[in-house]
C-alpha cells in the first residue's frame, strides 16, 4: 500500500477526480494554497496498492496541465527594497507535484 | 512514532475529537472532500507513539459509523450516455479509511 | 526526499511562508484545526531533499512562536459534571509540531 500526495492546480481537480473514479481508484481531496503564489490549489490523497502506482501516475500526468501565469511580485523578497521591480513576471506552474509515501498499515472500519 | 491519516464522515468528527482528547491523544483536523461523492468529510492527522497504534485504532473504530446514502448519479461515468440510469442508487460509506505512516523524525518547537 | 508535515499557529503562517520562499524551499499550506482547542491553525507540507532537513527545521523554529492562550473549558471532559470548573485556564500552544516522513518516489509533471 502507498499513499500518494499530489498537489495539482484547481483547474484540473475535477478532471482528475473523474479520471480516478472511472479507473476505480479512490481518493480524498484537501483544499490547499501554494507557498509562493499564495493561490488556491488542490492536494489529492490517494491510497493505492503497490502494483497500481504507475497507472495512477499516468492518470495524474494525463489530466494535469502546466500553465503560465503572470504574477505581480508581492513584496521585495530578501528585504532589499532597491531591487524591487514592480513589473509582472511570468511564472510557470507545473501540472502536478507528487510525493509517494510508504504505508505501514491500512484499515477500513 | 507513527502518523495516522484517517478519513471519517463529518457526522463523527466531533465525537472522535472528544474521544481522542479524553484519552490524551493529540490530533489535527483537515477539511476534505470525497473523490466519489464530492461530499465534505474530515481527515484526522494523529501523531502517536508506536505503542499506542492499537488503542487509537480502537477509538476510531468505536466512534465512526458506516452509513448508507442515496446518491443521484452525477454524470455518466465512463462517458457512454446510453448506459446512464437516472435513478438514485444506495452507496455505503464506511466509518473510517485509515493509513498508518512511518515517521522518521518528530520535533516540537 | 522527505515530506515535512508541520502544524503551526495561524499567526506565524505568513512569516514562515516568506522565510521558506526566501530560502528557495517550496511548500503547500493546508487549513487545519486543533483537536483540543478547536481553533484554526495551519499545516505546512514541505517536500525537501534529505540534505535540507536541518536547514528547514531551523527556519520553522525561528519563525514559529510558543504562545499562551486563555481557554474557557468547553465541556466536562470525561463526562463527570461535578468536576466541571468554569474558570478559564491558561493553555500553552507550541510554536510547531513537526513530522518528517520518508518519501519513496517524487515526480513533477
Ligand atoms: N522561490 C521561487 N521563485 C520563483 N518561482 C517559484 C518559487 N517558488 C515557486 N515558484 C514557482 O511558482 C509556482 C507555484 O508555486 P506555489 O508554491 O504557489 O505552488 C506550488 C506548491 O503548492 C506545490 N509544491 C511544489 N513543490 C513543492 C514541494 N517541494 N513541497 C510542497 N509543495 C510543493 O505545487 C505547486 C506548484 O509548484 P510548481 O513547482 O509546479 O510551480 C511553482 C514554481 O514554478
Ligand atoms: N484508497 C483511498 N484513498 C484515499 N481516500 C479514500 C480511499 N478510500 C476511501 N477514501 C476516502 O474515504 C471516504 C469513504 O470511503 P468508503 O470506501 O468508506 O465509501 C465510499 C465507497 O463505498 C463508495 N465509492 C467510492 N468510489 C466508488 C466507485 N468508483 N463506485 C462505486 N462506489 C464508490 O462511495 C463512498 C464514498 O466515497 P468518497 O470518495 O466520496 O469518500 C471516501 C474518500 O474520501
Ligand atoms: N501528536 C499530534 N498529532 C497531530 N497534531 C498535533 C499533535 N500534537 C500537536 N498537534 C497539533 O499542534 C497544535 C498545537 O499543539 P501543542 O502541543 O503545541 O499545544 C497544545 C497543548 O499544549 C494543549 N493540549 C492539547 N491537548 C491537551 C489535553 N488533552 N489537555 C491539556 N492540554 C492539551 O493545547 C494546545 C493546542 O492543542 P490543539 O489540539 O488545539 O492544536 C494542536 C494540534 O493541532
Amino acid at each position: 500500500m502507498k499513499l500518494i500526495m499530489a498537489v495539482v492546480q484547481d483547474k484540473d481537480s475535477n478532471r482528475l477526480s473523474d479520471a480516478l473514479v472511472e479507473n476505480k481508484f479512490q481518493a480524498t481531496k484537501l483544499a490547499s494554497t501554494g507557498g509562493f503564489l499564495r493561490a488556491g490549489n488542490t492536494t489529492f490523497m490517494i491510497g493505492i496498492e503497490d502494483k497500481d502506482v504507475d497507472a495512477v501516475l499516468t492518470i495524474i500526468k494525463e489530466n494535469c496541465e502546466t500553465r503560465e501565469q503572470l504574477v505581480a511580485p508581492i513584496s521585495p523578497m530578501g528585504g532589499n527594497a532597491d531591487s524591487y521591480v514592480p513589473y509582472p513576471v511570468e511564472v510557470q506552474i507545473g501540472g502536478a507535484t507528487v510525493f509517494i509515501l510508504p504505508v505501514e498499515q491500512f484499515e477500513k472500519f
